[in-house]
Parts: structure tokens; C-alpha cells; sequence
């Protein structure tokens, strides 16, 4: 279930989309006890200038991205632009029946997307 | 989006989170316990507050680390007494007389990476009724220590009356912390009153464990910057 791109191109500077994965839709709602999903996110927008200078309410871009931004400016066949990714993760916990009946928390690193950034 | 996973991807995601294969779904009769919907209440963000991926002001959680149970990890397990099954029904509670039981836990699950750092033993008795002084509970491994005198005993509990379940920390006496995995801990229960009196049932036996697993920690695999 994910927030819809507008025109279908990359829609807008680089944030933060909402993006909800189901357990039922991928078919793990038998083992899963909790949640029944979560909100996962993903990132996608430009990372064009001045975007990336900006850091667009996201983490201020690395000075890397903000070189790429510029070389793509000046000469936009020279370089392509940053990449929109994740910047800041947080975890979930996960409730679940294993094969040998055990009933398991476990709690899984980076799997929320909090911030995006310009990479 | 509907179209059957194949089996590729889906293996490889299950492997990227430390499953080995996909659970075969929920078996029956068997409740979720009350202290695993308790943690993982404490833990879920989104259970705390619905609609957002803040915290409560004032909870904060450390990664890898059950704050409820107060130490390191990232995977707690509620693992069940297989032994109960065969077990037959207790017989009649003769005064001074209590019969000794075996509970058995499988830990094939447990992979070698993971660290374990707490083994707490539940138990739950029930009887008509509480001798004074309560019963004296000994655990020791069980399949030892037969033909050549008595089981070397674990720990010794006192189980004062009847009501919230019997637990005892086996990490450090049942097995060593840094020992290997069994494949299966075999413990056997004694129960004996301190005044003659009739003795108690073993209602329920179960294992909560509570192991690190290094590869599903990124903030131990990463050093902060």
C-alpha cells in the first residue's frame, strides 16, 4: 500500500513516501501473531540542486552528493545525480509462531524508513 | 502483486532475517503467553502510540536490549515443555511421597551464533492445597548421574505457596554461558514438602530465553561514529 507518485516520474525533491507492508498480502499472516503489518516507507524524489544543498528537512546531503549535484548541473551528461535512499532507520519488533511451536520476539534492525536523504 | 512468491526471493528474505524456513502457521491450542504480548507491547512503536513512529515522551529503547527482563537481546523465545504429553497424569498425591518429573525443551531452533543471556525456568504447580512451609523444589539434568549415586542438583528453590509460577535462572547452572547449544535440555523436578503434606501437581513448564544474535545487531557490527 504505497503512497501513489505523482505523473509517475520521480515526484517532487527527495522525502520520505509512505509505504504500509501487509503480512496477509505476503502471505505470512499464518505465522505472524503481531503486528499484521507496519509502515516500512521508502524514499524516491530528486536530488537535484538546489535540493541537495538544502537537504530537503532531511539530513544535510553528504559532500559527495553535493559535488555529483553540481557536476550534473554544469554538465548533466558528466554525472548523474545522487540517489534518494534512506538516512535514518528504526527498528520493529516482530511477533511469531516458529516450526517448532515456540512463540518468538524478535526485533529487526533498519526496516522503517524515518528520513531520506541525498547519497 | 497477489501472484505466488517464488521460492527464491522469498528464501533469501527469510534468510536476510534469520529465519531458516517459512513457519508453517500458528498450532492449535496453543495461546500466545501473556509476558511475549507484554514485551512486545513494551517494544512496538507503532502499538504504543498507533499512527506514529514516535515513542511515548520518556520511553526511550536501547537497540538489542529487553528492557523488561533487564539484559542484552534481540530475540526472546517462549519454548514449551514437550515432555508434558507424554507425561501420564500424576499420581494421587501420597503424603511425603511426591513424583518427579521430567520437562524437556527444544533448542534446535537456536542457532550457534546467538548469545544467550537469560534462561528463565516458568513453572506452575497446582494442588488442593499449600503445606506449611511450602514444598522445596530441586532441578537437576535428567539422564544423569543414574547407576553412580544421585543427580548433581542445579539449584534448589523454595515454592512458598500456590499462585504465580515458579521461576528459576538456569543460565550459569543448567549450562555454562559460553557453552555450545544442546540440542535439547532434558531437566528433571523434584518437589518435596518441608512438613508432611500432600504434594502439588506440575501444571505447566515452559523456557524463556533470551539470546543475542551479533548479525541482526547493527549497532554492535557498527561502531558509532
Amino acid at each position: 500500500d504505497a503512497e501513489p507518485v505523482l505523473g509517475g516520474g520521480p515526484g517532487g525533491a527527495c522525502r520520505a513516501r509512505r509505504l504500509y507492508v501487509s503480512f496477509r498480502e505476503v502471505g505470512w499472516h499464518r505465522w505472524v501473531i503481531a503486528p499484521r503489518g507496519f509502515l516500512a516507507n521508502y524514499c524516491q524524489g530528486q536530488c537535484a540542486l538546489p535540493v541537495t544543498l538544502s537537504g530537503s528537512g532531511g539530513p544535510p546531503a553528504l559532500n559527495h552528493a553535493v559535488l555529483r549535484a553540481l557536476m550534473h548541473a554544469t554538465t548533466p551528461g558528466a554525472a548523474d545525480l545522487p540517489c534518494c535512499v534512506p538516512a535514518r532507520l528504526s527498528p520493529i519488533s516482530v511477533l511469531f509462531f516458529d516450526n517448532s511451536d515456540n512463540v518468538v520476539l524478535r526485533q529487526y534492525e533498519d526496516m522503517v524508513v524515518d528520513e531520506c536523504g541525498c547519497r | 502483486t497477489r501472484a505466488p512468491v517464488p521460492p527464491g526471493p522469498a528464501a533469501a528474505l527469510l534468510q536476510a532475517l534469520g529465519l531458516r524456513d517459512a513457519p508453517q502457521g500458528a498450532p492449535r491450542l496453543r495461546p500466545v503467553p501473556p509476558v511475549m504480548w507484554r514485551l512486545f507491547r513494551r517494544r512496538d512503536p507503532q502499538e504504543t502510540r498507533s499512527g506514529s513512529r514516535r515513542m511515548s515522551p520518556g520511553v526511550t529503547l536501547q537497540p538489542c536490549h529487553v528492557e523488561e527482563l533487564g539484559v542484552a537481546g534481540n530475540i526472546v523465545r517462549h519454548i514449551p515443555d514437550r515432555g508434558a504429553p507424554t507425561r501420564a497424569s500424576d499420581p494421587a498425591s501420597a503424603v511425603g511421597h511426591c513424583p518427579e518429573w521430567t520437562v524437556v525443551f527444544d533448542l534446535s531452533a537456536v542457532e550457534s551464533a546467538e548469545r544467550p543471556s537469560r534462561a528463565r525456568l516458568e513453572l506452575r504447580f497446582a494442588a488442593a492445597a499449600a503445606p506449611e512451609g511450602g514444598w522445596e523444589l530441586s532441578v537437576s539434568q535428567a539422564g544423569q548421574g543414574t547407576g553412580a549415586g544421585p543427580r548433581p542438583v542445579l539449584l534448589r528453590q523454595l515454592v512458598p505457596a500456590l499462585g504465580p509460577p515458579v521461576r528459576a535462572e538456569l543460565l550459569g547452572t543448567a549450562w555454562a554461558r559460553n557453552a555450545s547449544w544442546p540440542r535439547s535440555l532434558r531437566l528433571a523436578l523434584a518437589l518435596r514438602p518441608r512438613t508432611p503434606a500432600a504434594c502439588a501437581r506440575l501444571a505447566e513448564a515452559s523456557l524463556l530465553l533470551v539470546t543475542l544474535d551479533p548479525r541482526l545487531c547493527h549497532p554492535l557490527a557498527r561502531p558509532r561514529r
